[in-house]
């Protein structure tokens, strides 16, 4: 795993910070930026995805009351694609029964999706050699985020009540800083250390945190961030090599 | 900038101010002046949850006005959550027979 990855620093992989307005749709962007990243990637091409394709032609119905990244997935999966956010453009609310999937020519699409381990070190070691990938997370502290690496405890953001899906694009360790948490303690307040942490893209609009990307710790499981890592696949999976039973 | 600058915390007409600079950075207008008392209440303590999150986070964070600094919790997880409803997301076992997260 390297010590640093930002794949925002790649052009064509990461599209705009998105904003979602009143419509609870986090998980469709989180899916779409997704697969636009790996699209990006693999096909050294950039796209924007139709998110509101994902909340029109949704099996759940109402996209705009909350979903999952897997049911985005299935979607894309069920529609052999998505359309380009051109074509079909975010509305922020769902028209019910009024799918257009078919109108539209399909720009992206993947092979499957899978489910990652909950161990920050393989989610980092994915991230680095594959692209972006969902988690969702506890956004209890994103609502008053302005910048910086949040730190929290399980006690201050409960990992098990993850109720938001950002994407996951990069990693890595801050400046040397003074250790609030020494000083917290009455220890020494000159003690200093260096932060690792994760950078997430947001769907909040670019007024919100760091131009609509925030920080999180890297180590303990902050605010459940290793609960649901999923990612889509969008390369064909390697062949494998035919096994025999033996007789 | 940092909260921690604010001790011992704005003060009734400084909260003012701050509000109307929040609703001028982010075009807030509210009804009434009913629902407008009801914001600023809010806001307010936001503000003072904000400066509580600063002094509680381990690392670098920093807290304070943002877009939903007059949302109550319970209006932004309804507003900006994922869930389908009340209640907790779908227990999706991680362990489906093997170590191998390859495979699908």
């Amino acid at each position: 795993v390297p010590p640093t990855c930002d794949w925002r620093k790649l052009d064509g992989v990461i599209s705009s910070v998105k904003k979602q307005e009143s419509c609870s749709c986090c998980w469709a962007m989180a899916a779409a930026g997704n697969i636009e990243a790996l699209w990006g990637i693999k096909h050294r091409q950039s796209v924007e995805l139709s998110v509101q394709e994902l909340l029109d032609c949704g099996r759940c119905g109402d996209g705009c009351r909350g979903g999952f990244v897997w049911d985005a997935f299935i979607t894309v999966l069920n529609n052999s694609g998505l359309a380009s956010e051109k074509d079909y453009p975010f509305q922020g609310q769902v028209k019910p029964h009024r799918c257009l999937a078919k109108k539209h020519k399909k720009v992206a699409w993947i092979q499957d999706f899978i489910m990652l381990p909950d161990n920050e070190q393989k989610i980092a070691w994915y991230l680095a050699t594959q692209g972006p990938i969902t988690v969702t997370i506890n956004m209890k502290l994103l609502k008053l985020y302005k910048k910086g690496v949040i730190e929290a405890t399980p006690t201050s953001c409960d990992p098990f009540l993850v109720d938001h899906s950002v994407l996951l694009v990069g990693f890595g360790k801050s400046e040397s800083v003074a250790d609030r948490r020494a000083g917290a303690a009455g220890a020494q307040p000159q003690s200093r250390r260096s932060i690792p942490f994760w950078i997430l893209k947001n769907s909040w609009g670019t007024k919100w945190g760091e131009k609509g990307y925030f920080r999180l710790y890297r180590g303990n499981n902050t605010c459940g961030i290793t609960k649901y890592p999923l990612t889509a696949r969008v390369d064909q999976p390697a062949k494998k090599r035919p096994v025999s039973c033996p007789p | 900038s940092s909260l921690r600058s604010q001790d011992p915390g704005p003060q009734p007409l400084e909260l003012k101010q701050a509000f109307t600079l929040f609703q001028i950075q982010y075009n807030r207008s509210y009804s009434n002046p009913e629902e407008y008392a009801r914001r600023l209440d809010i806001f307010a303590h936001n503000l003072a949850q904000a400066q509580q999150l600063e002094e509680e986070d381990l690392g670098t964070a920093e807290f304070g006005v943002t877009p939903f600094s007059d949302l109550t919790e319970e209006e932004f997880g309804r507003l900006y959550g994922h869930r389908r409803m009340d209640g907790e997301a779908p227990k999706v076992g991680r362990e489906v027979g093997s170590e191998e997260w390859g495979e699908s």
